[in-house]
């Protein structure tokens, strides 16, 4: 639950699937 | 209704009196302590006492088999009704239906042996342990390629992410990581099926929006139909 490298993954899926 | 619990879908007649000598079956399918159950009505609309009740299943593209026999206290007199659950299993015989979850039913009593189609909703096959890994997660997402993608939108729903996630987490679809990019908050979820399959899930949730859009992503499209009809009832209902 505390891998950092996973958070920033996550985040980056999520903002590349974003639709504004 | 506002209260979230597991979803149920209202009991329908499988099997009406004028086709069952009598004998009415109204049913539903629903999961109970990590099983698949049957739970039906029984009503006796002939003439004549009703007894030797038992159950049996056509080969389905699940597997799914009676656990147990068919509990029903004998003799059912005429005009008597009686509510009764049927465990389930997936351990029976494979032989891919069409549609996909069409399930063949066979009822004997001591009058005759009748015969009918039911629909399991896909829901009731959604184990518990359908929480994939983090890390599994995103390497399956990448490793899944874009035609195996499928995206819909669900109306009418107006749930916030929490509140989607809750009643999809009572329902086996488990929230693996949640982001708010733009005000939109995107889940990431997996379920995975009796037989082993995976789906994974994206829900896109704007606030205020009762529109919400679902990706699904997995190797065995098949299922992706139901599976989006399994989303839209959990969060409609």
């Amino acid at each position: 639950e505390d891998d950092p490298d996973l958070d920033d993954c996550f985040s980056k899926l999520a903002e590349s699937r974003s639709n504004p | 209704s506002g209260t979230s619990e597991v979803y149920t879908p209202a009991k329908q007649a499988w099997l009406p009196a004028s086709k069952g000598k009598g004998l009415e079956i109204m049913g539903t399918f629903n999961r109970k302590q990590g099983k698949p159950q049957m739970s039906m009505t029984f009503h006796n609309k002939a003439m004549q006492p009703m007894t030797g009740f038992a159950v049996q299943f056509n080969k389905n593209s699940f597997g799914l088999q009676p656990l147990t026999a068919l509990t029903i206290p004998t003799p059912l007199s005429a005009n008597q009704s009686i509510d009764t659950c049927l465990a389930l299993n997936t351990r029976g015989a494979i032989q891919r239906m069409d549609p996909l979850m069409n399930i063949q039913v066979a009822v004997k009593n001591c009058i005759d042996v009748f015969y009918f189609s039911a629909t399991i909703p896909i829901n009731v096959l959604f184990v518990e342990d359908g929480q994939m890994d983090r890390k599994v997660f995103l390497a399956t997402w990448k490793d899944i390629p874009p035609s195996n993608e499928v995206q819909a939108q669900i109306t009418n729903c107006s749930m916030s992410s929490d509140q989607a996630t809750n009643r999809l987490q009572q329902n086996n679809i488990f929230t693996v990581a949640k982001r708010t990019v733009d005000g939109q908050d995107m889940l990431y979820q997996s379920l995975k099926l009796t037989n082993g399959i995976w789906v994974l899930a994206e829900l896109k949730v704007v606030p205020g929006n009762p529109t919400i859009q679902l990706s699904l992503k997995t190797r065995a499209m098949d299922v992706v139909q139901d599976i989006q009809k399994a989303y839209t009832e959990i969060m409609q209902n």
